[in-house]
């Protein structure tokens, strides 16, 4: 473990509490992309088939099992308990196309052709573009409720994190793992117009609203 | 190299 990742997944803690808290609060889901939630329940569900099977830390299973269950308990707000604020006509992206490309990518490039390494590569790679979806959808309505752009802040700095973390296990552990660092750098790069908008707006208090 | 076996990382 090392500082980067430690707040890495910080980052990630808190994005995905502040979700759920915008969720809950609200009671509503509106402006929030169910179909990234989906692919990001399906990313924790493939990732994490190993809970039980391969013991890493205290620290690593209760992250997987509390990352397994808020992405549930989000797919249930959206989809049964607050299905009604669901703008389902907003969240239009064609994700399935991102389901099948990285079931084929992970298929082809792997480190080991065996069912739970696939898996583990799927979700790596279905990881790194999950959140089009909710991008796509912020384009689609032009704007963001500063807390869904605060959510969306945590969610991109925690992977830009993890390549501060990855440079230094290179360097430091002699740890490289270029499907994660590969797939790491196109999931960060695809919030840097967010966060340029985020840095630039938001911080000063305005709306995150998109040139329309 | 990476040790697949152990994917320690979230």
């Amino acid at each position: 473990m090392n500082v980067f990742r430690l707040i890495g997944d910080m980052s990630h803690l808190a994005a995905i509490i502040i979700l759920l808290i915008k969720i809950w609060r609200s009671r509503s889901c509106s402006g929030i992309s169910g179909k990234s939630q989906l692919l990001f329940t399906a990313v924790f569900t493939c990732r994490y088939l190993d809970l039980f099977t391969n013991f890493v830390s205290i620290y690593n299973t209760t992250m997987k099992i509390f990352f397994l269950a808020s992405s549930y308990a989000t797919i249930y707000l959206i989809f049964m308990k607050f299905k009604a604020t669901y703008n389902r006509n907003h969240d239009t992206f064609r994700f399935e196309l991102l389901i099948v490309v990285s079931v084929i990518l992970a298929l082809l490039i792997n480190h080991e052709f065996s069912a739970t390494e696939i898996l583990w590569t799927f979700s790596i790679y279905l990881e790194a573009v999950a959140i089009l979806p909710q991008l796509f959808m912020i384009t689609k309505t032009g704007e963001a409720e500063s807390i869904t752009s605060h959510y969306l802040f945590a969610l991109g700095s925690y992977r830009g994190l993890y390549i501060l973390n990855w440079i230094y296990r290179y360097y430091v552990e002699g740890h490289l793992d270029w499907i994660a660092v590969l797939s790491g750098i196109v999931q960060t790069g695809l919030y840097c117009d967010f966060f340029y908008l985020y840095i630039t707006r938001v911080m000063k208090g305005k709306n995150l609203t998109l040139p329309a | 190299t990476v040790s697949i076996s152990k994917h320690d990382e979230l």
